[in-house]
Parts: C-alpha cells; sequence; structure tokens
C-alpha cells in the first residue's frame, strides 16, 4: 500500500509505500489517550503478476473506539459495527445511513464508508472492486483520514504520527533515475535521506484513475520518515 | 509572433525616451496577414517588472480596440461570467527576474493589416552607480522595419552611456548608434533584414535577447538636483564624495537542512567573498542557524586582517544541520548589536545593520510568521535595518518583506541558479557603503503638497534617493530645500534654491517631450509608495494606503496590483467575444508561480493538474 501525507500548507506531500508479507497487520493510528485503534491487514495478489513485483494491499481494517465502546470491521465483503452491546453487518452492495450516539455511518454502495467517531475523528474507507477475474489483482481497502484535529498529541501509528504535522525541508533537487522523478535530499527527524519526487493517487474523488498528487517519495518502507521502522508497526490482532 | 509563413511581421519598434529617470517605451508592431483566410496572430512582448503597462491599443480594419483600465475587483466582477467559465485570459506572466510578459492574440480577417502598441513606464533606479534601461526583443522571425530607438534627457548631464546587447555579433556591433551630448543621448539600433539573418541559407533571425543601455548622470553637489515642471517638482539627491559611514554588520545564515548541498557551498562562497570585503571600519559577527542558533563569537569584532582571517575559517567549516529557527536567530543577532552598543564597543556614529539569510519558513522555535514580525520589530526598536535575503521558492518572501520594510531595510529574492554567490555578493554590495543615516528633505510647507516619503534611514553608495511633489503654487519663482543627514564625522547639511527648468532653455526643439513626464513620475512614485505602504502598518493605514495608491494607478491609468487593463477583443466569426485582463504580478505571486511550476514541472506527468484540499489528509491506498 502508498501512505500519502499531504501537507497544504506547504502545497507539499511526502509518501512512501510499505510492503510486508500478505497477512500481516500494521497499526495504522492509536491515541491511547481517546482510545482509538486503526489496524489493517494486507493481503498479496492471487499469484504474482507478469512484472514480477507482488503488490500488496489492505483488505480489512479493524477500527476501535473504547472510551465510545465502538467497534468496525470493514472488510472488502462487508462492514461490521458493534455498538450498544451488538454487532450489526452493513454490505457494501447497499446504499445505507447509520446515525447512532456515538458514531456515524454512510455507506455509499461498492464505493466507500464515511465514518464518524463522535469528538474524535473522522475518515472514509474506500473500496475499490476489481473485476471478480482478474487473474492476479482482487479487492482492496483505501483509509482517508479527514479530521483528526481532535486526536491527543500521543496518538501514533503509520498514519497516526503524522496527525500533528511534520516539519522536513528538501534541498538539491537532481536528476533521479527517470528523468521526470529527480531526486533530492530531505532533512527529516533529524536525518539525511534521499528522496524522489513521484506522485501517487488520491482516489477519493475518482475512483477509476485516481488523481495524481506529486509528493516527496521516502524509499526502503518509509525508513527514516516514520518513527522506527516498518516491523515497528507489526501488531497480532485487528484489534 | 507567428509560426505561419503566411504572416509578414512590416515593422517591430521599440521606442523609449528617458526624462529625468522617467522612463516611457512605446513598442508598436505591425503584421499583414498574407494568406486568403483569417488566422490568429500573437503579440507577446516582455516588459521589466518594475514598469506598469500604461496603455495598450489594436488597430484592425481601421478600428482601434483599447485597453481599460479599471479597478481590479470591478474588472473581475464585470467579466465575472467570462472568468468562471474559462474563457478569459491572463495576458502577463512572470517572466524570469526581471521582466515579465504581455502577450495577446487576435483573428485578423485575410489580407489585412494588424497594429500592435503597447505603451509601459518606470522611473529608473539608481543601483551600484548606474541606471539601467533594459528592452528584450525577441522576433520571431526576420523584421522588415526594426528598429530600438532610445532618447535620453537628463537635465543634470550625462556622465556616461553604454549600450550593449546579449545578442550582439562582430556585424551588429557596429550597427549601435550612439550620440552623446552634455544633457542628451541617442542611442538606436536598426538591423536591415539582411542584416538580421542568422545564417547564410536559413530565415532565423539573430535577434533575440536583450538590449541594456546604462547611463549615469553628473552628481549635483550639496543639495542635489531639484527640477520643476508644469506645477511639480523632483528632487533627485545623491551628492558625490561623500565618506562612507561605518557598519556594524550581523550576518545571520540560514544552515537549515534544506541549505544543503548548493545553496551551502555558494552561500559560502559568497560570504567569504562578503568577509574578505568588508571595510576596516567595519564591525562584524556571524549567527548561523538551524534548529539551534550558534555564533562565532559573542560580540562583534572590528575587522581587521586578524579577525577577518579567522572569520573566513569559521565560514569555510559551515555546513547544514537542523531546521529553521529565524524568530531566535535574528533576535540574537539584535540583542549582540543592542548589548555592544551600550557598552561602547561600537563607534558612535556608525550604522546597525542586520543581515538574514534564508531559504526556509520558521519551523522550530516561534513559527508564528506574524509574532516573529512583532517579536523583532519590539527588539529593533525600529534602531537598526534588517535586509533580509529568500533564498529559492521555499520562503515566504512577503513575510520576509514586511519583516524587512517594518525595520528600515529592504528584502530581495536570490534565485536558486549557479549565479546565486554573485545574487549575494551584489545584494551585499548595494548596502555595503551607507553615505548618510537618517535623510530628511524638507521644502516650504506653503510651497508643496502631495510629497513622496521624503525621509530616508540610509543613502547608500551608488544609489539615489528621489523625491517628487505637487506645488501649490504654479507661479512659483523659487524655493528654498534643506537637506539633512547624519554623515561619517558631523551632520550633513545642504540648503539650495530650486527653480522651474526652462526647457525651451535646454532642449530648444524638443519642449514637447516632458508635458506630463515630471507629473507622471511623481504620480509612479507615490503609487509604489503607496503600495508598500499597504503591506506593512496598522490595518486603518494600510486601508487608507491601498484606497490612495488605487484612485491615483485609476487616474493615471497605471496597471498596478490593484488595476487590471481589460482588453476587448473583436468579435470572432461565431460571435463569442473573450475578454482580456492584464494584471501586475507582485512579487509574492511571482514566486509562487515558480513554487508552483517547481513542483508540478518536476513532480507529474504533462497533462497532470493537482487538486490540492484545504486540509491535510492523511491516506494509504493501494498503488
Amino acid at each position: 500500500p502508498h501512505f500519502m501525507i499531504e501537507l497544504p500548507e506547504k502545497e507539499d506531500a511526502l509518501c512512501f509505500n510499505i510492503n510486508d508479507r500478505p497477512g500481516t497487520i500494521f497499526s495504522l493510528v492509536t491515541d491511547p489517550q481517546s482510545g482509538i485503534l486503526v489496524n489493517g491487514q494486507i493481503i498479496g495478489d492471487k499469484k504474482i503478476p507478469p512484472d514480477g513485483k507482488m503488490n500488496t494491499y489492505f483488505w480489512r481494517f479493524g477500527i476501535v473506539h473504547q472510551t465510545l465502546g465502538v467497534r468496525l470491521e470493514v472488510n472488502t465483503r462487508d462492514i461490521s459495527v458493534f455498538q450498544d452491546s451488538k454487532w450489526v453487518k452493513l454490505l457494501w452492495s447497499d446504499s445505507a445511513s447509520l446515525k447512532g450516539l456515538n458514531v456515524d455511518l454512510l455507506v455509499t454502495k461498492e464505493r466507500s464508508l464515511m465514518v464518524t467517531l463522535k469528538d474524535s475523528v473522522k475518515f472514509v474507507v474506500l473500496l475499490h472492486k476489481v473485476w471478480e477475474k482478474h487473474p492476479y489483482h482482487r479487492d482492496y481497502l483505501g483509509f482517508y483520514t479527514l479530521d483528526s484535529h481532535l486526536l491527543s498529541p500521543a496518538v501514533h501509528g503509520l498514519l497516526g504520527q503524522f496527525y500533528h504535522g511534520i516539519e522536513y525541508e528538501v534541498s538539491e533537487l537532481r536528476p533521479g533515475e527517470v528523468p521526470e522523478k529527480p531526486d533530492a535530499t530531505m532533512f527529516v527527524k533529524g536525518q539525511q535521506l534521499n528522496v524522489t519526487r513521484g506522485w501517487q493517487r488520491d482516489f477519493r474523488r475518482d475512483m477509476k484513475n485516481g488523481e495524481n498528487v506529486p509528493c516527496w517519495f521516502v524509499h526502503n518502507n518509509g525508513t527514516g520518515l516514520i518513527d522506527g521502522d516498518a516491523t515497528d508497526y507489526v501488531v497480532s490482532g485487528l484489534f | 509572433s507567428t509560426n505561419e509563413a503566411t504572416v509578414e511581421v512590416h515593422s517591430v519598434t521599440v521606442d523609449c525616451t528617458v526624462t529625468s529617470r522617467f522612463a516611457r517605451t512605446v513598442m508598436t508592431s505591425v503584421a499583414l496577414n498574407k494568406a486568403n483566410t483569417s488566422q490568429e496572430i500573437f503579440f507577446e512582448v516582455e516588459l521589466p517588472k518594475t514598469a506598469f503597462i500604461t496603455n495598450f491599443s489594436m488597430e484592425i480594419e481601421g478600428r482601434v480596440y483599447v485597453g481599460d483600465v479599471k479597478e481590479k475587483e470591478k474588472a473581475k466582477k464585470q467579466y465575472e461570467k467570462a472568468v468562471s467559465s474559462g474563457r478569459t485570459a491572463g495576458l502577463v506572466k512572470a517572466s524570469g527576474r526581471k521582466m515579465e510578459k504581455f502577450s495577446v492574440s487576435v483573428n485578423i480577417a485575410a489580407k489585412s493589416n494588424v497594429t500592435f502598441i503597447l505603451t509601459h513606464e518606470e522611473l529608473l533606479q539608481r543601483k551600484l552607480g548606474h541606471y539601467e534601461i533594459l528592452t528584450r526583443v525577441k522576433p520571431k522571425t526576420r523584421v522588415q522595419k526594426f528598429q530600438i530607438v532610445v532618447n535620453i534627457y537628463e537635465p543634470q548631464g550625462i556622465l556616461f552611456v553604454d549600450a550593449h546587447a546579449t545578442f550582439l555579433s562582430n556585424d551588429l556591433l557596429p550597427l549601435v548608434e550612439k550620440t552623446v551630448t552634455d544633457k542628451k543621448a541617442h542611442v538606436s539600433f536598426s538591423p536591415t533584414m539582411e542584416q538580421q539573418r542568422k545564417c547564410p541559407d536559413c530565415d532565423g533571425t539573430l535577434i533575440d535577447g536583450d538590449f541594456i543601455i546604462k547611463y549615469d548622470v553628473n552628481r549635483a553637489k550639496s543639495f542635489g538636483d531639484i527640477q520643476i515642471v508644469n506645477g511639480y517638482f523632483v528632487h533627485f539627491f545623491a551628492p558625490p564624495d561623500l565618506r562612507r559611514v561605518p557598519k556594524n554588520v550581523v550576518f545571520v545564515i540560514d544552515i537549515s537542512g534544506s541549505m544543503y548541498g548548493t545553496k551551502m557551498t555558494q552561500t559560502r562562497e559568497a560570504m567569504l567573498q562578503i568577509v574578505k570585503d568588508l571595510h576596516e571600519d567595519d564591525h562584524f559577527a556571524l549567527i548561523k542557524f538551524g534548529s539551534a542558533i550558534y555564533t562565532w563569537r559573542d560580540s562583534l569584532s572590528k575587522a581587521t586582517q586578524e579577525n577577518i582571517t579567522e572569520a573566513i575559517n569559521y565560514v569555510k567549516d559551515i555546513d547544514s544541520e537542523g531546521m529553521t529557527n529565524i524568530n531566535d536567530a535574528v533576535l540574537r543577532g539584535v540583542a549582540m548589536l543592542i548589548k555592544d552598543r551600550k557598552e561602547k564597543k561600537l563607534p558612535e556614529r556608525s550604522v546597525d545593520i542586520i543581515i538574514l539569510l534564508t531559504d526556509g519558513m520558521p519551523n522550530v522555535g516561534e513559527s508564528n510568521t506574524a509574532k516573529i514580525q512583532e517579536n523583532v520589530l519590539s527588539a529593533t526598536g525600529g534602531k537598526m535595518s534588517l535586509f533580509s535575503l529568500g533564498f529559492g521558492n521555499d520562503v515566504d518572501y512577503s513575510f520576509l518583506d514586511v519583516l524587512s520594510k517594518q525595520n528600515k531595510g529592504i528584502a530581495r529574492r536570490i534565485y536558486e541558479a549557479s549565479d546565486a554567490t554573485l545574487q549575494l555578493q551584489g545584494f551585499y554590495d548595494e548596502v555595503a557603503s551607507p553615505l548618510l543615516l537618517e535623510v530628511d528633505l524638507r521644502y516650504p510647507d506653503n510651497a508643496v503638497e502631495m510629497l513622496t516619503t521624503n525621509h530616508f534611514s540610509q543613502l547608500f553608495n551608488g544609489s539615489e534617493i528621489v523625491v517628487a511633489g505637487r506645488l501649490t503654487d504654479n507661479d512659483l519663482d523659487n524655493f528654498m530645500v534643506d537637506v539633512m543627514g547624519q554623515g561619517l564625522e558631523e551632520d550633513y547639511k545642504a540648503q539650495g534654491q530650486a527653480s522651474p527648468v526652462k526647457w525651451t532653455d535646454i532642449y530648444p526643439d524638443e519642449e514637447y517631450i516632458f508635458g506630463d513626464f515630471t507629473e507622471r513620475l511623481w504620480a509612479y512614485l507615490t503609487i509604489q509608495q503607496l503600495l508598500e505602504k499597504s503591506k506593512s502598518g496598522p490595518a486603518d493605514e494600510k486601508e487608507n494606503a491601498t484606497a490612495k495608491a488605487l484612485d491615483m494607478a485609476l487616474k493615471y491609468s497605471f496597471v498596478t496590483p490593484l488595476t487590471s487593463m481589460v482588453v476587448t477583443k473583436p468579435e470572432t466569426e461565431d460571435g463569442t467575444d473573450s475578454p482580456l485582463i492584464a494584471d501586475k504580478l507582485t512579487e509574492e505571486q511571482r514566486q509562487q508561480a515558480e513554487r508552483r511550476g517547481y513542483h508540478y514541472m518536476s513532480a507529474s506527468p504533462p497533462m497532470y493538474t493537482p487538486t490540492y484540499h484545504s486540509s491535510p489528509t492523511y491516506f494509504v491506498d493501494g498503488d
């Protein structure tokens, strides 16, 4: 999956990929103070595509708001919500909206799920439907944080650590391997990284093609940009 | 310009008249559509970014279409529909460091002529001891009549005139004609079609580049030179033979991560030269900052040979690290100057200067730019000059601009390029030699009104102070002028009497030229200063300044950042009529455009138009 940190004030964005063995579960957001947790599990292609590059995607997210007693599991097949001591199942094949005391859900048929957790966070899960008989690829999910300003300074995780901004400086633009993707040096978190100007896609507005967002790509699973390394974010269960 | 061989460019003429530093340039181009069908003809010219467009017209089939200067907001409103449907086109775009490009295209009927005329005006600024008239010419084909004519009228007398062009070959060089008499200079360049030819068998033109004229005038001693014409006066003050005032300069240098590499190397190179060039009477200090602040020494040092050698060694070792803590770095510089003054380590009669070089926005310590401006102003108490150099496009120029203006200084952009070292040194050279401090130019209250700024914190060597105003009495025979300032050893005082210039005596055959030049010079200067005031200072002053600048820009038909020129093209065959709007770009807009250009061009496939969202987004998705 590709991670994107958009910084509109700087008219800039940072991005990195994180790949691991299919089945690995990563911590995306964890805020011990508000009791919020978002974990995601990746899945691989059906088989190795001809280009030899095995892609991994998120196919399942577990979302918990301990204080509100809300628990959600979103996967490429359906959406399960636990609140008020009971589980409710929603299907991607139906448009639906669910307004609860602590959580609002809005499902747009075969497309997206918007989740608003009271006084804490708002996000969207996008469903990418792939042709069922596609020889290699399969359905996968995207996770977009829309509003995270109410989360505590202690928020962490692969996405969460960026919720309160990131300071970096880029210099020394120089030709890269591909002419339209120059390399540069990024200073971030006390380190000096080689980064590459590239672009990755935001699918919120155009589910099919996405919109390209130019970004500074940090190589090696975001090493240097993320705290620690990617394996530090591996967790044992979805909740 | 045209891509079709069926368009013949009959003439391209650039006619520039300079009267007492005020330049009016008229660029005219005549083209013929030789084809049997109508076609689009383009007119593209570049003008200095310091100039205001004042007029534009197109003559097509005997009809003249004239640009109309309107309040920017009203112009936008008037053409809101066209703007929202994307049918208007901005006519002015930034072009390089010094120029902006005006371009318009129009559909011309078969076998018809079109004449384009663009006029712009500016007050030439004296820098490093000369004025510069820059004309950029890029005709795409050879032109039947190509002509650049520049006439300079300087009643003070002309000291020298140099004319050169980036495209001048040995063959073209003799074609530059230059005639200089005591108070008038004439420069012309008019190659024939054949002389324009790039090579014997090709049709390309040699004429492509900058035509630059540099000149200076005889400097009047004591109170300067005053010219009174048609009820307006202008006072030029830059007396020769003044001794420089020692300066106490603190260099505050950004070494944050983004300076890594070329920028850091260029900064080191420039600083080495600047330190070597320090005058022995000067005192100096070096502060480098990333996240932390490092001082070379705790107080300023006299620029002795020994100290300079040690400073050079320090500069050689400057390397990048950390983030950008502008607030604490500048405040440290201010504190150092205040402390040294208090302890009488600095000459009493000397000027305190901070030169800040940064390439990024503050992101450590105080990062609220308004707060930094407030902190710095409060620390300096308006008693020292802060000059800011914004290196590259990642720093908000308007932040530095206001920061400097609030503290008797100016900001300058340093473009990331191979000559950045020279840009840095060049800026330093401009401010390196203060000649007078706190210069006051006074005129009798009952004789003048609507004065432009008449108090200046410094007069630098090679520059010039210009004050203009309106006379309340048109029949005034003379009036007294007082100039006061602080010089090296004693206060500078000069007094003089100004009389209206008799243009008929100086230029017996050409009096008609001078009609409204002084008034327009005054208007140009007033508008420029009002626009500056509209950026910094209390809110009500800003508002007042904006309103006044707008009024004057409309009255004198200047295309400024507050006004737009609306050009209505003739209707096309399908009956559509798309208005065009010529705006004046601000330095911030230029910088933003460059910033975007850099990000988009380097980052995106050619057809990509990026979408930025108003709030940050963090997401993860599939590739």
